[in-house]
């Protein structure tokens, strides 16, 4: 890992003094190759390096440090200050229902986060809807519905109806007749470049206004992470970002590509298949993850 | 001399920046451009204009791995045992290869060896009945080696060329679920001397340098004979695949272009190098 590959540069700077650039050059290269490494991407781990060594040169070394170590703790503290602040809340609405929205690229996990999440509301105390608007995976609707059935939370019934945009609408209408809120809808998986399944979104978001877009994205994605969620966000506007399947060895990169470039906070993680497996994120956590 | 010498450099950052993009991983890319540095000193490549196309024949070079022989038992059908990780395709793919070999009318089964998850047995039904496969399935919750049994018994009883096993989507690093997949390949070894046709890991192009460990866990588990990149319909380049080739030697056998049917073709090594450009 990245201190085992420090600690023989490391051991060659010995003593006190100012940082400067050459007795951090070395570091730097190391810890750019653990950062690219871990998914990150290559244009913001260029920037990323970049502040660091403005951050670092000049700075004076710290009584209990080596210079090599200096540089780890401020990237260290450079990448928790990027990742952003814990969370694990949904932002309800003073009117509701609250209507969330999960979108991502295919396989990344939304229906089982949706179904996640509206576990983890019900033990909050709410009476959450999920609505099943994945018209063309086979069994998706399906899926959603034995899900919805293994929490007892209420699944909106689609009847056959194959517009998702209408099926949205209808699921709204109903959760405001039955007093459910909030409503989670669970939509199919698409690529950022398919323009004709990215209108569709669209026009599902003009129709019933979401409070709340979760991109969910799968912690193992690699360097398209930035254009993937810059493309959601510029289509559609996104609100927060689930990261699924961290219970791998997947380092996690991708949540800080797709944190800088969406400036959105990671609102949960998915740490594996069972409903309960949605745990709030913890920036320190990912950093150290991501240095490796 | 001096400007050729910058103009080279230049090139070459430009092409660290272009391979990791494409998820070939910095170390790999690395040594890729120290030999490409290399080349251009033994004069190998003359012109700063051929570089890219030298570097599309090598990484195509290091894409074309021997196809293992697939052994050619004539006594049993045809026997497919796919796996991967969660959500990468696999079920998908196994729709796509059913329907690849019913218009060369050969007789399918499909094997509903994912008990676990949600509507997993459904969703494979559907693929069955869109290319006219034959399908076994247990419960919901049944032991996977169980269906597994079931299906080779069935898939020589009732004469069919080919059986596709489904798995469920598992984590390399879930050490009781690669067990499992192990305990599966064990029971389809016990009814056919030297086990499974094929072993296909279904990876995600989208993946990034965790692809590397997922090819080598499953590799070392199950001793894989080929992958299947899925998702290069995305904008993501699959590039992980490189170092997984030049590693493991497990050559990628299909690609996956999208959710239909047709949507697999035959790996071409040339086409993917050149694509990585
Ligand atoms: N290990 C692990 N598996 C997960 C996690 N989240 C989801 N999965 C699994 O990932 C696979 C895909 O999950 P789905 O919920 O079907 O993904 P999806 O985004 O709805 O897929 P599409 O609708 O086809 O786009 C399933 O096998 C899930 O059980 C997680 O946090 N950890
Ligand atoms: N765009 C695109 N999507 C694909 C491709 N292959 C599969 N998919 C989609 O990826 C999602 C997951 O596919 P599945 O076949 O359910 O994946 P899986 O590996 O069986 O998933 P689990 O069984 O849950 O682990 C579905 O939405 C598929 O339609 C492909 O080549 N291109
Ligand atoms: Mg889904
Ligand atoms: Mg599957």
């Amino acid at each position: 890992n990245l201190s085992d590959r420090l600690e023989p540069i490391l051991k060659k700077l010995k003593g006190r003094g100012k940082l400067n650039e050459e007795n951090i050059r070395e570091s730097l290269r190391e810890i750019r190759i653990a950062l690219l490494e871990a998914d990150v991407n290559f244009k913001i781990v260029k920037g990323f390096i970049a502040r660091i060594a403005d951050k670092a040169v000049g700075s004076e070394v710290m009584e209990s440090l080596t210079p090599g170590h200096q540089v780890v703790k401020i990237v260290h503290e450079e990448l928790i200050h990027l990742l952003g602040s814990e969370s694990s809340q949904i932002t309800f609405s003073r009117q509701p229902p609250t209507i969330i929205l999960m979108v991502g690229l295919q396989g990344s996990g939304k229906t089982t986060s949706a179904a996640k999440l509206a576990k983890k509301l019900k033990d909050e105390g709410e009476k959450p809807f999920l609505v099943p608007a994945d018209v063309y995976r086979p069994a998706a609707i399906e899926q959603l519905n034995i899900l919805g059935e293994k929490l007892d939370a209420e699944v909106f019934a689609t009847n056959e109806q194959k517009d998702p945009v209408k099926i949205c609408r209808n699921a709204c209408a109903e959760a405001i007749e039955k007093g459910l809120n909030p409503i989670i809808i669970d939509t199919a998986g698409r690529l950022h470049v398919d323009e004709k399944l990215m209108k569709e979104l669209k026009n599902i978001k003009v129709e019933i206004e979401p409070h709340e877009i979760l991109l969910v994205a799968d912690a193992m994605t690699g360097q398209e992470a930035v254009n993937i969620a810059q493309s959601f966000d510029n289509s559609l506007g996104i609100d927060g970002i689930i990261l699924t399947k961290m219970d791998g060895d997947a380092r996690g990169g991708a949540a800080l590509s797709i944190r800088e470039i969406t400036g959105k906070p990671i609102k949960f993680i998915g740490v594996g298949e069972k409903l309960e497996a949605l745990e709030a994120f913890h920036p320190d956590r990912l950093a150290s993850r991501i240095l490796g | 001399f001096k400007a050729k010498k910058v103009d080279e450099s230049l090139m070459i950052d430009k092409l660290e920046e272009l391979l990791i993009s494409a998820d070939l991983g910095v170390k790999f890319t690395l040594q890729v451009l120290n030999d490409l540095r290399k080349d251009i000193k033994e004069r190998k490549i003359k012109e700063s204009r051929e570089i890219k196309d030298f570097l599309k024949e090598k990484i195509s070079g290091m894409l074309t791995k021997k196809n293992a022989e697939i052994l050619c038992r004539n006594d049993s059908p045809h026997t497919v045992m796919v796996v991967g990780v969660n959500g990468s395709g696999k079920t998908t793919t196994i729709g796509k290869l059913a329907y690849q070999y019913s218009c060369e009318d050969k007789k399918v089964l499909l094997a509903a060896g994912d008990t676990f998850r949600a509507a997993a047995i459904k969703q494979l039904q559907i693929w069955a009945e869109r290319t006219c496969s034959d399908f076994i399935s247990h419960q919901d919750g049944a032991d996977p080696s169980a269906v597994v049994f079931d299906s080779m018994k069935a898939a020589k009883a009732r004469g069919k060329d080919i059986l596709i096993i489904d798995t469920a989507g598992r984590l390399h690093t879930n050490t009781n679920l690669m067990e499992q997949l192990k305990k599966i390949k064990r029971v389809i070894c016990k009814e056919m001397e030297d086990g499974p046709h094929e072993i296909l890991l279904i990876m995600d192009a989208t993946t990034g340098q965790n692809g590397l460990s997922q090819a080598k866990m499953f590799h070392e588990a199950l001793h894989l004979t080929g992958i299947v990149l899925t998702k290069l319909d995305s904008t993501s380049k699959g590039g992980i695949v490189v170092q997984i080739i030049d590693e493991l030697k497990v050559p990628v056998k299909y690609i996956g272009i999208g959710e239909g049917l047709e949507d697999l073709k035959v790996f071409n090594p040339e086409e993917f190098a050149n694509a990585l450009f």
